[in-house]
């Protein structure tokens, strides 16, 4: 554990908590992406089923069961509680032109091709490209609320944080992954348009507007 | 996985 991976992950935390508020405290989901949200439920399930076979830390544990817990809430007040006003005609990104390549891309591309190896790979890459819903629906309707920016904001952080992390990894103990760090630098470069937006508008108290 | 490092992150 090292202070960028720290960061990293308080950033991924402290995203998971501002959309649980915004959705609670708004009463509604209005602006927030369902698909987005189904992609990373079915990130975390399939990332963290080493939760069954190998123990890591604690702090290990209790990150994945609340990263887990948190996205199958966020999905139940999407989709159950403020149904009523979850925007499902803007939100109309076809995730199977994700998941489907993520998995064929896992099956190829791998470190080893055992089930929990391939499903690892699958969440790796899937997690890269579930955010595209989301900038897909913020495209759309051409703004976002304040909250849902800073969420975005720091959602985004949360890999780019990891960057840093894989890049002290290698210099400090010689570690490297290939695949998180390819799919890393993706995802992260996926958030760079909505970085800048979120520099030069939200953070001088404008709100989130694509230019017409 | 040979190199386990990769599992401890989340």
């Amino acid at each position: 554990m090292n202070i960028f991976r720290l960061a990293g992950d308080l950033s991924h935390l402290l995203a998971i908590i501002l959309l649980l508020i915004k959705i609670w405290k708004t009463r509604s989901c209005a602006g927030i992406s369902g698909k987005s949200q189904i992609l990373f439920a079915v990130v975390y399930v399939s990332r963290y089923l080493d939760l069954v076979t190998t123990f890591i830390s604690l702090y290990n544990t209790l990150m994945k069961l609340v990263f887990i817990t948190s996205s199958f809430a966020t999905l139940y007040l999407m989709y159950v509680k403020f149904k009523a006003t979850y925007d499902h005609n803007h939100d109309s990104f076809r995730i199977e032109f994700l998941l489907l390549p993520c998995f064929v891309l896992a099956l190829l591309i791998n470190a080893s091709f055992t089930p929990l190896e391939v499903l690892w790979t699958f969440s790796i890459y899937l997690e890269a490209v579930a955010i595209l819903p989301q900038l897909f629906l913020v495209s759309k309707t051409g703004e976002a609320e304040s909250i849902t920016s800073h969420y975005l904001f720091a959602l985004g952080s949360y890999r780019a944080l990891y960057l840093l992390n894989w890049i002290y990894r290698y210099y400090a103990e010689g570690h490297y992954d290939l695949i998180a760090i390819f799919a890393g630098a993706i995802q992260t470069i996926l958030y760079c348009d909505f970085f800048y937006l979120y520099i030069t508008k939200v953070l001088k108290g404008k709100k989130l507007q694509l230019p017409a | 996985k040979e190199d386990e490092g990769s599992k401890d992150e989340l």
